[in-house]
């Protein structure tokens, strides 16, 4: 019998898992909770996003993506928990409730299948794409140096070989490919949260240039009142700032599109590793760290929401 | 499935951007095979470099000979999967 309920949050899982229990959503809140395939993989696996959706036409939206590297796997896990905490806070919180009959959520969990499957079959430590680069024998492209924003700068690598290879062209992964045509066709998103694991930081644009968004301050400021939520739960301490600055050139990446084609608030977020433990973040960590993540992008979400553009 | 028995990650704080990039050049070394968890960005930041078992001794070496702090985050990376795994299994079993 398929139930959320009974899935346990504060465990990893693998993607049929994840996928099922996606599945398992879409059946209890199907006033709310759609699923919709928005593309597929290098290796042809599905790549879905969920809805959250009250109605309307075309609503503003939020987008949020966890996983797109794929060995990050307390990013999955809190999408998971992420998605639960939506749909059951839905008509009883009223934050929530409020910024639901505004705004459409979507959620992409597992936002590089095959790297993410790869994870679990083969290379527990596997970070980039699947896709086989002609002329080289070295697989897989960073997905988050694959965005037509500075693309191929310093900030990536040439080597296809390397951790943070760009790829052969802009968007030349399906899997961003995929997002990029769903946000460019909807047209209405107003924040993208690309969420990643560790080192507890708000970074927003940019990565590819010194340079100051024109909405700068803004972000600043956001950032700052969404981790001031987030460390007054367990006191899990962030920095923030623009990616160039706070840590150093990254070409190519995803929030800096997004900022780049219209989506104002666009945010990465590196989750927790208060234990030291990088990717390897044990699992009792993972409903805490959702918790916590989760007070940031309430802030986020209810910004957006007051502040229509 | 890549077993990472004997694999250490380490973190390194760089004093100054000479011993960043000396750390960045590590990458670059293609035989020592090691993943930058954490790149080396600026001097207040750690880095932290996962090290296979076979490069172990040549990248400590290589950081003490260049006087850079380091200490070990991970002792051995498989032991920290195998746990992961075992956690997974009886959670499906529940």
């Amino acid at each position: 019998v398929r139930n959320t309920n009974s899935f346990s949050y504060s465990t990893y899982h693998t993607l049929d898992e994840i996928y099922n229990w996606i599945d398992s959503l879409v059946a209890e809140h199907p006033d709310l909770v759609s699923k919709i395939q928005i593309g597929h993989t290098y290796e042809n696996r599905p790549i879905y996003v969920l809805k959250f959706s009250t109605g309307g036409s075309n609503r503003p939206a939020i987008w949020i993506d966890t996983g797109i590297h794929s060995r990050e796997w307390i990013t999955q896990a809190t999408g998971i928990w992420t998605a639960k905490k939506i749909a059951s806070d839905y008509g009883k919180e009223s934050t929530l409730t409020s910024i639901l009959n505004n705004l459409d959520i979507f959620l992409l969990i597992v936002t590089n299948p095959d790297g993410f499957a790869y994870t679990h079959s083969t290379n527990r430590m596997w970070r980039k794409t699947r896709s086989i680069n002609a002329g080289s024998a070295c697989v897989g492209v960073d997905p988050n140096r694959n965005w037509d924003a500075g693309f191929g700068g310093p900030g990536a690598s040439k080597n296809p070989c390397s951790e943070t290879y760009h790829g052969a062209y802009p968007h030349s992964e399906s899997e961003v490919k995929a997002i990029v045509d769903f946000l460019l066709s909807h047209g209405n998103v107003k924040s993208l949260l690309s969420i990643h694991s560790y080192s507890q930081m708000l970074l927003f644009p940019y990565g590819y240039t010194n340079n100051l968004a024109p909405d700068h301050e803004a972000l600043n400021n956001l950032a700052r009142e969404a981790l001031s939520a987030l460390t007054s739960l367990h006191g899990t301490k962030y920095t923030y700032g623009t990616t160039f600055a706070t840590i150093y050139q990254a070409d190519g990446t995803t929030i800096d599109w997004a900022y780049n084609n219209g989506i104002k608030y666009s945010y990465t977020f590196e989750l927790r590793d208060t234990g030291r433990y990088g990717f390897i973040l044990p699992a009792n960590q993972i409903i805490p760290t959702a918790e916590e993540t989760w007070l940031a992008l309430v802030k986020i979400f209810e910004h957006v929401r007051d502040n229509p553009y | 499935q890549k077993l990472f028995v004997g694999d250490q990650v380490l973190r390194v704080t760089a004093k100054n951007e000479e011993q960043l990039t000396l750390l960045r050049g590590l990458e670059g070394m293609e035989h020592l095979q090691v993943d930058l968890w954490r790149s080396p960005a600026k001097a207040s930041l750690p880095v932290d470099i996962h090290v296979p078992f076979h490069s172990l001794q040549s990248v400590k070496a290589f950081l003490e000979y260049n006087d850079i702090p380091y200490s070990i985050m991970l002792e051995d990376l498989q032991l920290l999967l195998d746990q992961e795994q075992e956690e997974m299994k009886r959670s499906r079993m529940l």
